[in-house]
């Protein structure tokens, strides 16, 4: 459960920047502004609805900024040729969610 | 539509 994030600091303030660009309100950015930011990896959206399956993690059709980073991560990821998970490994759970 | 189980939260479906 106190494995590291395997976000990595460097990359994390490389999705905050993103994230604060979308124009998050109150700390939390809608599917309405995260969509079009993950239809722009080109990657097939059922790949990308299982992205957002995996990174909203409480499930309120948000995205705050360390759930965002998920989903940015397992883009990249995905990007990379590496395959989604169909379940968030513990080690991907932002630590403030444990 | 959504599928069994699946969220109505997710901008993808």
């Amino acid at each position: 459960a106190d494995a590291p994030w395997v976000v990595k600091p460097e990359e994390k303030m490389k999705f905050d920047t993103i994230f604060e660009s979308l124009g998050p309100v109150g700390g939390m950015l809608s599917g309405d502004k995260v969509k079009p930011v993950l239809l722009n990896s080109n990657l097939p959206v059922d790949i990308l609805g299982r992205v957002w399956e995996l990174s909203d993690i409480d499930r309120d059709g948000m995205l705050d900024r360390d759930e965002f980073s998920v989903a940015m991560f397992l883009v990249y990821r995905a990007l990379e040729g590496e395959s989604v998970p169909m379940s968030l490994p513990p080690p991907l759970v932002p630590p403030s969610k444990r | 539509q959504y599928p069994a189980g699946g969220s109505s939260t997710n901008p993808f479906l």
